[in-house]
């Protein structure tokens, strides 16, 4: 009964995973092997980044228009944020989703998305990145890494520590039934600051992780090691957006930009 | 907490709310 009840929360989760995130690994893994009829329009100078503004962006974001004077690093800042903001939204419907997750303090559920979603931002992240650019727009275009770089400072150092980590952490051959567990153990965490009621959701934990751990023992029986590479990568990615809220701040302060509000109560008084 | 994260705390109540982008 244990092991039914084990894999009713596996598969719970990662149909959860499925109805609520736009992209997924299998997608864009279609699309950057191209095997799609409609290859993404790929971005690698100025000019190539106006085209997609004119068509792919501004499908996407309706307000992009009033951001058409101002340099290149702004807007794709801008475009950045529009991504994360939709990310954040389907996090909290993907959170609200797992078994326990709504029944929490509401104080506790709001602090588990405050330091989860960016962790799980970047670990999704990876799936739409190969070691040249990274899929943007829904599939529709792609960005290159060199383009990325080339940005002025301090933009040029928002992506590249993201490509690092993704390339690592792809090569641990994870799907998407394995990401979904992933995502919801980095959610459930009950070492994040100011939790109430900690013991709650360290059952939660437990049983999202023992899952998780079984579940690549099936999925990849000749990786034995999965599971505790994939721990490490947690703390990775604890790193990863302590640094990534530092360059967030330096940005809000030197230069003249905005920073959604949903954006700005996650990092506010974050690290 | 929740008065810190007004707009978390919406989405976590309510899924029909758009976040204006």
């Amino acid at each position: 009964p244990q092991l039914a009840d084990q894999k009713t929360l596996a598969r719970q989760i990662y149909e959860a995973y499925l109805k609520n995130f736009n992209m997924n690994k299998a997608k864009a893994r279609t699309i950057l092997t191209g095997k799609t009829s409609n290859p993404p329009f790929v971005v690698h100078d100025m000019e190539t980044l106006q085209l997609a503004e004119q068509t792919l962006v501004a499908k996407m974001v309706g307000s992009a228009g009033a951001l058409k004077d101002r340099e290149a690093e702004v807007r794709i800042f801008h475009c950045c944020q529009c991504t994360s903001v939709e990310t954040v939204t389907e996090l909290t419907e993907f959170a609200k989703s797992v078994p326990g997750f709504s029944s929490l303090d509401l104080n506790d559920q709001v602090t588990l998305l405050k330091y989860g979603v960016y962790e799980a931002l970047f670990a999704m992240l990876a799936s739409s990145m190969n070691k040249d650019g990274l899929l943007v727009a829904y599939g529709s275009g792609f960005i290159t890494r060199e383009f990325l770089k080339s940005l002025r400072r301090p933009f040029s150092d928002m992506m590249e520590p993201k490509f690092q980590f993704a390339m690592k952490f792809n090569a641990l051959e994870l799907d998407d039934s394995d990401l979904a567990l992933f995502v919801a153990a980095i959610i459930c965490c009950g070492d994040r600051p100011g939790l109430v009621n900690v013991s709650h959701i360290e059952v939660m934990q437990e049983s999202i992780v023992r899952v998780l751990q079984l579940h690549l023992l099936a999925n990849h029986p000749d990786d034995t090691f999965l599971f505790p590479k994939l721990l490490q990568k947690l703390a990775d990615l604890r790193q990863l957006v302590t640094e990534h809220a530092q360059l967030v701040q330096e940005i809000k302060k030197t230069e003249d930009t905005s920073l959604h509000p949903l954006l700005q109560e996650i990092y506010r008084d974050m690290y | 907490l929740k008065e810190k994260h007004k707009i978390l705390h919406r989405l976590l109540q309510n899924s029909t709310s758009p976040v204006e982008l």
